[in-house]
């Protein structure tokens, strides 16, 4: 794959951390780039802080790429980074979000991963680390939380998709998400977190059917949001807790973050609905972007005014 | 080592209408490898969810077969996955 960085295409991973360095460079009041830990084959795991430099304010942890053949998920948090840069003094929404709150981005959590489905099987969904006594590679990240993590008896197989890990946290790349998150709770106002494909804006709970105390409150920021979202493209989204909206699911990073104390916690399922799959071609990057955008931006100006 | 292909593999999408037609996806998945791209494994097939699943274009006519000896409706939603993932890149460079 030649040519440089680019919004409307999908980018490698070399060429998404030269991004992470060209974001910090043009934008220094505004961007600034954490390392947060590494991944099990030593690639770094990173952090864009974007928001006015000041003192600290209600924060949005946003994360993708979590499952590697998920592509147009690190898209998506490369164009919030680059709207948020771009926009900020001649969008009103988004110049007062940025002078109020702090967004944490980190653009691919899954990074062996992501480089596993350039390099050798763009149907890769798991990480790259080694099973003890098995010789099935790597674990799902969004098993691997510590969050009613072994109570699916269905994820304990290091062969399987889901597999869970050998344990909540095993993964170093789960631990350098859940170290930054728990050291930044008291300002983390919500997490957002971006997979593909299915159309889905989706809150807790995964591992119960139960609802959460303010599930009339995540479910009407949903339709907010997905009304927000169809707003520009039609494109319809449903919206629900993910056990009842999907299916049953244990050790998910929503789940573990809302249990964690933030109580305004989403997964996003982009585009699309299965004719391409994870598949989407590039030509659909933007417009799948531009539309989520909208959300994303209702739903920081709803923590903005309504959390403490 | 070379990128893995994916020729003539295929995408297909099952409505199982009952706990029956679910059964019969989760048997299938016992002896042929599918890859699941909706729901995400096996042990989450049920009935009235849209299932989406990945396999080997060897595989896909025992697939087929079985779907419509239990006369399971069912489309592919890709013929050829390797076509597919080189079509994905359809934005020039800019």
């Amino acid at each position: 794959v030649s040519g440089r960085h680019s919004y409307g295409k999908y980018n490698d991973w070399d060429k998404i951390v030269s991004w992470t360095e060209k974001m910090v460079a043009k934008h220094p009041e505004m961007v600034s780039r954490i390392k947060i830990g590494s991944t099990v084959e030593d690639n770094p795991l990173y952090v864009l802080k974007v928001g006015r430099k000041g003192k600290e304010r209600k924060a949005i942890f946003i994360d993708c790429g979590i499952h590697a053949r998920e592509w147009v998920s690190p898209a998506f948090c490369q164009w919030f980074v680059y709207q948020a840069t771009k926009s900020y003094g001649k969008n009103r929404i988004m110049t007062k979000l940025l002078d109020r709150m702090t967004f944490y981005v980190l653009p691919v959590v899954n990074v062996d991963g992501y480089i596993w489905s350039w390099t050798q099987n763009r149907m890769w969904r798991k990480n790259r680390s080694k099973n003890q006594n098995s010789t099935c590679i790597g674990t799902d990240l969004n098993r691997n939380f510590d969050v009613s993590w072994d109570s699916s008896p269905n994820t304990n197989d290091p062969c399987q998709e889901v597999y869970r890990g050998p344990a909540p946290e095993s993964e170093k790349e789960t631990k350098a998400v859940t170290n930054f998150i728990r050291s930044h709770l008291n300002s983390i106002k919500a997490y957002i977190t971006f997979h593909s494909y299915s159309q889905m804006l989706l809150f807790p709970y995964g591992y119960t059917s139960k609802l959460p105390p303010n599930h009339s409150d995540l479910l009407k920021v949903a339709r907010i949001a997905t009304d927000f979202l169809s707003s520009r493209y039609e494109t319809h989204y449903i919206y629900g807790p993910i056990a009842s909206t999907i299916y049953p699911t244990s050790g998910s990073s929503l789940d573990w973050a809302y249990d964690l104390g933030i109580k305004h916690t989403f997964a996003f399922e982009l585009r699309d609905k299965g004719k391409f799959g994870f598949l989407l071609p590039e030509s659909r990057i933007k417009p799948t972007c531009k539309e989520t955008m909208l959300s994303v931006k209702f739903i920081a100006k709803y923590i903005l005014k309504n959390t403490s | 080592t070379a990128p893995v292909r994916f020729d003539r593999e295929k995408i297909f999408r099952v409505t199982p209408v009952d706990e029956k037609e679910a059964r019969v996806l989760k048997d299938l998945a016992q002896i042929i490898e599918l890859d699941f791209w909706y729901p995400d494994a096996t042990h989450d097939v049920a009935a009235n969810m849209t299932v989406d699943f990945r396999v080997s274009e060897k595989e896909s006519q025992t697939i087929q077969s079985t779907l419509e000896q239990h006369k399971m409706n069912y489309e592919i939603l890709i013929h050829d996955l390797q076509e597919e993932i080189e079509k994905q890149f359809d934005v020039k460079d800019e």
